[in-house]
């Protein structure tokens, strides 16, 4: 029967505890994923959501949805959020709101940094499994690379590609606070 | 897919409608918009990459199947979330040093002609030619698969250089996108974001982000590496004892009787 499955699925969620969070660094934000792993009736839908929160400046780190689109609203505070495409246009560089939206398109990369205290969003995604590809981080995309690959790619010496990809060895949320090696040489 | 693609009178054999050379090969692409690929859902690139050349890490919005027409390299598919199983040996650690900047990476595949790779849509991914001829591969993208939410004309990502989107001919007319694209020098994604937030984020200098960024580069997609790719990998002759398949062994073993 159908009172045994379907009128019994779990319809409900909550993904705003604190206590939850998939990704947790203090001081720097954290996230939570519901997706149909943990709320199985998103297969049917193909949807899933992501809970955000980012604290005192910091950053999400730029990466793109690979096989979904995303949907932000903006929950409480403001965010500079830049989305690039694929010819690497900036197609979006502004000041997100509470109570504002803005459509991350599949593949189009992304870079969201709290302006202040504290930026919250919740993200829906068009895909029950939605996953992310970070361009920065220990899960990055440049981190799985070669260190010669990088270093021919981009023209640098290998100790420069050793820094792009070991520097930063957050995963996706990152503090934001400039550091020492963070010189403006300009 | 839109309603009457498929009304075709007539079926031809086509050759590549666009050519773009680049320092260490080219790309070929058949232009997208005819009715036969919009009818099939699909758009068709070839590569011929020389030897020594590096095709760029690229990811793109369908669902790929690449065929190695001929010639033989290594490939790396970058997969989000997947460890970097390749490491350096830690002798940094035996002479007092950190092991921080041993460099380890996802796991690279070798291909020879005959091999089919296939790449999910937004999986990056990068192809090296450690022969002495040209690698020439065959690839379609499945713009109408399910995995590709955006619309149904190939698009091209790039992590790095400042390549053309090779189907960028024959799309031009249809998209703003494009025209804003052809007033800017800039390809690759790093380019659309603030130097300063890259900076933070690899915790970097700007300097260096700004490489990442590679305007000046006019290489295009497919770069001459100078000397051989050094890169972590097994060798030949310890996986062909161990891991390959049956299939693959008589290649190695083949390799072997030409060596011996």
């Amino acid at each position: 029967g159908l009172e045994e499955t379907i009128c019994t699925m779990k319809l409900k969620e909550n993904i705003h505890d604190p206590s939850r969070s998939d990704i947790y660094t203090p001081e720097v934000g954290r996230i939570t994923s519901l997706n149909s792993l943990n709320l199985p009736i998103l297969k049917w839908l193909q949807l899933s959501a992501e809970r955000g929160v980012l604290q005192n400046n910091a950053l999400m780190v730029p990466h793109w949805n690979f096989n979904a689109h995303s949907i932000v609203y903006g929950c409480k505070g403001n965010a500079q959020v830049q989305v690039v495409d694929n010819f690497g246009n900036t197609v979006f560089d502004g000041e997100v709101s509470e109570g504002q939206i803005f459509v991350v398109p599949q593949n189009f990369a992304v870079v969201k940094r709290a302006r202040g205290q504290r930026f919250e969003w919740i993200s829906f995604k068009t895909n029950d499994r939605a996953m992310i590809s970070p361009l920065a981080g220990s899960t990055s995309v440049l981190r799985a690379m070669p260190e010669e690959v990088l270093a021919n790619a981009f023209q640098i010496s290998r100790e420069d590609a050793r820094k792009i990809k070991f520097n930063n060895e957050q995963p996706t949320l990152s503090s934001g606070q400039s550091s020492q090696q963070m010189r403006d040489d300009a | 897919q839109q309603q009457n693609e498929c009304q075709i009178d007539q079926l031809d054999a086509l050759e590549p409608d666009n050519r773009v050379e680049y320092e260490a090969g080219m790309v070929e692409t058949w232009d997208p918009n005819h009715e036969q690929f919009r009818c099939a859902g699909v758009a068709v690139a070839r590569h011929t990459i020389q030897p020594n050349g590096l095709r760029l890490p690229e990811y793109s919005n369908a669902p790929t199947l690449m065929y190695i027409v001929e010639g033989e390299g290594m490939t790396g598919t970058l997969i989000p979330g997947c460890p970097e199983t390749y490491q350096a040996p830690q002798q940094g650690q035996q002479h007092g040093q950190s092991s921080r900047f041993q460099d380890k990476h996802q796991k690279i595949q070798r291909f020879r002609k005959g091999d089919i790779i296939a790449l999910p849509a937004g999986v990056a991914n990068w192809c090296y030619n450690e022969g002495n001829s040209p690698v020439v591969t065959v690839t379609l993208l499945d713009v109408s698969n399910s995995q590709n939410q955006l619309d149904m004309y190939p698009r091209k990502f790039n992590l790095a250089g400042n390549p053309e989107d090779e189907f960028q001919q024959q799309q031009q007319q249809q998209s703003r996108g494009r025209r804003q694209s052809q007033q800017k020098s800039c390809n690759n994604i790093f380019c659309g974001f603030d130097t300063k937030i890259l900076a933070e984020v690899f915790q970097v200098e700007q300097s260096l982000v700004k490489q990442l960024q590679n305007e000046k580069d006019n290489r295009g997609a497919i770069v001459k590496v100078k000397g051989d790719l050094q890169v972590i990998r097994p060798p030949r002759r310890q996986s062909e004892r161990g891991f390959e398949s049956e299939e693959e062994s008589e290649y190695e073993r083949g390799r072997r009787g030409r060596d011996n």
